[in-house]
């Protein structure tokens, strides 16, 4: 018969089935997107 | 191990009530192991109709999509769990990491700090998507300096709080709010994260750009 | 504490390869460092280290907020394992101790965590571990490890490659989900990860098919062990439904390792996984050409394709043990004598094995020994027609055709099943096997007088297994639509008796 603690880790693992972004490779040192961007010392703040 | 066996265990994963032994048994409790049989997952039996699976693969033949392989971009066992493509093996090779006298020194692996004069006219003649590329691909270089200065001409500007960038709708007029300070107006905005150009209406407040 | 220090360290990696690639020169400079001050000089002192980091990087996990990276620590570590692959001395200790010094060290870990929290383990930042581990090795293995500046050492790698694969395949065997149930959602991720099943695919000469048998065999145990009950958790069917959709992938990408494996792999899947079982013997060489099973005027005689024998991974003779000396002289000259030991060591099983079947839930007879000696035959035969006239061979009164009617007229119900049941399971794609087995099955359908008026029992037997793989969804193997059509053709079938008798039965085979 299953027994009840060996339902439960199935179900736990069912819960934390990695998907498809755990498979992705490291973005580590990827540098982000929003990285901020230098300002521009001479570019005026014109309207 | 009869063919009456097979068609009895059949009709009984196909959950209808499993025919008694006996025909005239009025006893309407399904046994046992009735019971365990019914409550089995028939589909590891039965087998399912594998069309959602091998459409998910992308491997149904009306597509007519060529022969290609699977499991080098297969996300994840489930279809629940593909919630995105991963990044298949893949190599770059050589000749476009040392990409030199383009955008980069002689130097290799490019380093985009000293821009010949080549570069300024040439930038001129990437597509916006190709600017926007540069600008985020090489961060705090003078690629980006560039891209920023050939991107503010085609009158694209930086907005600092959204870090992203957005150009005025050709077609609508902002309208300028009483106190100067902003106006009011339809805008594209680049989306990095989707790489699309987006269209919204929205207030923009001129400190807030670069 | 010492533990305190080796997480310090540990997180000056974590912000270092934030920053920078790892094939950095900093990253050279970082581990000798570590070498050159004692931090991991020794084995001990590496394993410590690997535990306080590994412990980092889960209790990171758990703790950081989940819209963040929350496998930034879990991700160092596996690239920092990738880079001591490269840059530690490698003369006294070779990498593949030192990777299942690792590994072990890992499982331990993981161990530990799942007996202190029981179902409250998550499985995720031990799949990550692994599977940044795979995507760091095939970064920095392609094109020949490029990457690696170092000439002798690329060499070596070049050469640890494919350690390196069959290690982590060893490894997966330890937290197979038999053992490790809490970990069995992302044993099967990991299983059909793009890093590994492609792998371990391309790897036939290297032994890869053999580990993804035992890999996949571990898969079937484990489901058969929990679906043998009568409520079949959801979460099994789930994991079922995941390996059916890598089958269909397998099926799609590399469909020789069904067809030279299906001989293994169906030893180990329970008897009720019909479409699984029509999956493996479904697939066929890919651009092999071939008539569509459900026109009418198929003949097996004149298909150029039948005469091809297939590859087969494993040569079952392996599994006849003591059997094959009796097997093989009975094939050269048969003898009533050969046939009583064959027929009495098929039939000896010591006690009734469990096996949930279709229709039947206990086994009598040694399947594996039947399974071995029909495949036996049919390599035989398909092999033998090929050097002298196919009417040799196929033949009632040749010995291959005379040892399978002995095994079926002398056995029990039970033998006489599995024997037809392993015949039938034969009949695949064209090749020369599948159109001994087809002569076979008809000639032991048609002939009568093979039966001494028992030939009923053994026609039942035929078409019920027949049926049994046609009864479920597609796909069907080529060879038994092909058969079982020939069987139907004949108007005599549709009158055989225990047809007749039912009206179930008769409606069934009329609808076919």
């Amino acid at each position: 018969k299953l027994s009840e603690e060996m339902k439960q880790e199935l179900e736990s693992s069912l819960l934390n089935c990695p998907d498809s972004l755990d498979s992705e490779v490291s973005k580590l040192n990827e540098f982000q997107l929003s990285q901020p961007h230098p300002t521009s010392i001479f570019f005026p703040s014109e309207p | 191990y009869g063919l009456q066996s097979l068609l009895e265990e059949f009709s009984k994963l196909q959950k209808k009530l499993p025919k008694h032994e006996n025909e005239n048994s009025t006893d309407n409790t399904i046994t046992e192991q009735q019971q365990q049989s019914n409550n089995r997952d028939n589909t590891m039996i039965t087998g399912v109709d594998l069309t959602p699976y091998i459409q998910s693969l992308n491997l149904d033949p009306a597509s007519k999509l060529p022969f290609h392989h699977v499991l080098e971009t297969l996300p994840s066992p489930w279809i629940e769990t593909s919630r995105s493509d991963v990044e298949p093996r893949h190599f770059i090779p050589e000749s476009f990491t040392k990409i030199t006298n383009v955008l980069g020194s002689p130097v290799s692996p490019p380093v985009f700090n000293q821009v010949s004069n080549v570069e300024q006219n040439k930038i001129s003649l990437f597509q916006d998507e190709t600017l926007f590329y540069l600008f985020y691909k090489h961060p705090a270089s003078a690629v980006q300096e560039l891209t920023y200065i050939e991107l503010r001409k085609r009158n694209w500007r930086y907005h600092k709080q959204l870090k992203v960038w957005l150009t005025k709708d050709p077609f609508m007029d902002p309208v300028v709010s009483q106190d100067g300070l902003s106006e009011r107006g339809r805008y594209v905005f680049f989306d990095p994260q989707r790489w699309e150009k987006v269209q919204k209406d929205f207030i923009l407040y001129y400190n807030a750009i670069m | 504490s010492r533990t305190e220090l080796l997480c310090l360290v540990f997180t000056e990696w974590i912000t270092l390869v934030q920053k920078i690639e790892v094939d950095h020169y900093i990253v050279k400079a970082f581990i000798k460092q570590l070498v050159d001050t004692h931090v991991i000089d020794t084995h001990e002192k590496f394993v410590e280290f690997f535990e306080a980091s590994i412990s980092l990087s889960v209790d990171a996990f758990k703790e950081s907020d989940p819209t963040s990276d929350v496998f930034v620590s879990i991700d160092a570590l596996a690239k920092f394992f990738v880079q001591l692959l490269i840059y530690l001395d490698f003369t006294e200790e070779s990498r593949k101790d030192f990777s299942s010094l690792v590994l072990t060290t890992f499982v331990l870990n993981m161990t530990n965590d799942h007996k202190e929290n029981g179902k409250d383990f998550n499985e995720r930042p031990y799949f990550r571990f692994l599977s940044i581990l795979l995507c760091e090795w095939e970064k920095l293995s392609c094109h020949n490890f490029i990457r690696v500046k170092d000439q002798t050492c690329r060499c070596e790698l070049i050469e640890f490659d494919k350690d390196f694969y069959s290690i982590f395949a060893s490894f997966m065997r330890v937290y197979q989900p038999l053992a490790f149930p809490c970990f069995a959602f992302a044993w099967v991720t990991l299983l059909s990860h793009r890093m590994v099943l492609p792998v371990l695919l391309r790897m036939k000469e290297e032994g890869g098919w053999e580990k993804l048998n035992l890999l996949f065999i571990d898969l079937f145990r484990f489901i058969d062990s929990y679906s043998r009950v009568g409520d079949v958790p959801d979460s099994i069917s789930v994991l079922y439904k995941g390996l059916l959709r890598v089958f269909l992938g397998v099926a799609n990408d590399v469909p020789e390792y069904f067809v030279e494996n299906h001989y293994t792999l169906l030893n180990n899947l329970p008897a009720s996984y019909l479409q699984l079982k029509n999956i493996i013997l479904s697939a066929f060489p890919k651009k092999l050409q071939f008539p569509n099973p459900y026109s009418a005027d198929i003949d097996m005689d004149v298909l150029e394709i039948c005469k091809k024998v297939p590859q087969v991974a494993y040569d079952p003779v392996q599994d006849l043990g003591t059997l094959k000396k009796p097997v093989d002289s009975y094939l050269r000259i048969p003898s009533s004598s050969l046939m009583r030991t064959i027929n009495s060591n098929v039939n000896a099983l010591k006690d009734l094995k469990k096996e949930h079947g279709v229709g039947f839930d206990e086994i009598a007879v040694n399947v594996k020994l039947i399974n071995a000696i029909v495949l036996h035959i049919g390599i035989e035969a398909a092999t033998e027609a090929l050097n002298t006239t196919k009417n040799a061979i196929f033949n009632k009164n040749s010995s291959y055709f005379t040892l399978l009617l002995g095994l079926i007229s002398n056995g029990s119900p039970s033998a006489k099943y599995h024997i037809i049941e392993a015949i039938v399971c034969q009949l695949r794609y064209p090749n020369a096997q599948t159109h001994f087995f087809n002569f076979v099955i008809c000639t032991m359908f048609f002939t009568d007088s093979l039966w001494d008026g028992n030939g009923a029992e053994v026609q039942e037997l035929i078409l019920r297994c027949l049926l049994e793989k046609l009864f479920v969804f597609k796909p069907h193997p080529w060879g038994v639509v092909v058969t079982f059509t020939d069987l139907l053709k004949n108007k005599d079938t549709m009158e055989l008796p225990f047809i007749k008798q039912s009206s179930e039965i008769q409606s069934v085979f009329k609808s076919l």
